[in-house]
């Protein structure tokens, strides 16, 4: 049985105003 | 009289066909499958809702950013993990005829104290998900970091399994140590 290398998928980071809204 | 009738489900125009004593709906309701769900995608902004079958296809296009891979056996690359902040890195994988929702959220627990929590869901009810496990591994230089659980459904949500810990959580000094040119690899795996 030939071993598969698992898919790679970059994900880029997604950045919120959760901080300004908990500043708030 | 209201003890002797039997009620419909809050639900009953969506499809639901329960109906039980008015004192004891509060409970299936709760659970109900044709209750509406709410985006997953985190973030306070969406306030979509709507039915499971359409949780998907919302995230798909509502979300552009959330990407799909498929296959049971995957690696999630997070960048720029060195982001300051409160950040977020979102994707789905698709196996077994199910879309798993991928969540890597990096935010202030306690103050000054920054943690990643990693956690994956399953887009589709409790039930379904009970019936499946996954793994999430980091691997640095001999060094490996493994969670593994059941997933949770996205009619529960994640904020629970956050301020429980209930998820993979390791701060920002313990994520060094599996990060590499300011990516960090979680190698994810679904099994049934």
């Amino acid at each position: 049985r030939t071993y598969r290398m698992p898919k790679e998928i970059r994900v880029e980071p997604q950045k919120f105003a959760e901080e300004l809204i908990h500043r708030l | 009289v209201a003890k002797s009738v039997l009620f419909p489900c809050k639900y009953a125009s969506s499809g639901c066909e329960l109906t039980v004593p008015h004192a004891e709906k509060a409970a299936p309701e709760k659970l109900c499958k044709f209750r509406p769900y709410s985006c997953p995608c985190p973030g306070p902004f969406c306030r979509w809702q709507g039915p499971l079958d359409a949780v998907t296809p919302h995230l798909t296009h509502q979300h552009k950013f959330i990407r799909t891979l498929q296959g049971d056996d995957i690696f999630f690359i997070a960048t720029d993990i060195h982001l300051p902040g409160a950040v977020n890195w979102v994707m789905m994988q698709s196996c077994f005829g199910f879309h798993f929702l991928l969540i890597l959220k990096k935010q202030v627990k306690y103050i000054g104290h920054q943690q990643f929590f990693a956690i994956v869901q399953l887009i589709g009810t409790r039930k379904q998900a009970e019936s499946f496990s996954y793994q999430l591994q980091l691997t640095g230089c001999k060094r490996r970091l493994i969670w593994e659980a059941t997933p949770r459904s996205v009619q529960e949500g994640i904020a629970t399994a956050i301020m429980n810990s209930d998820c993979l959580v390791f701060d920002t000094s313990m994520a060094q140590f599996f990060t590499e040119g300011g990516n960090l690899v979680i190698r994810v795996t679904i099994s049934k």
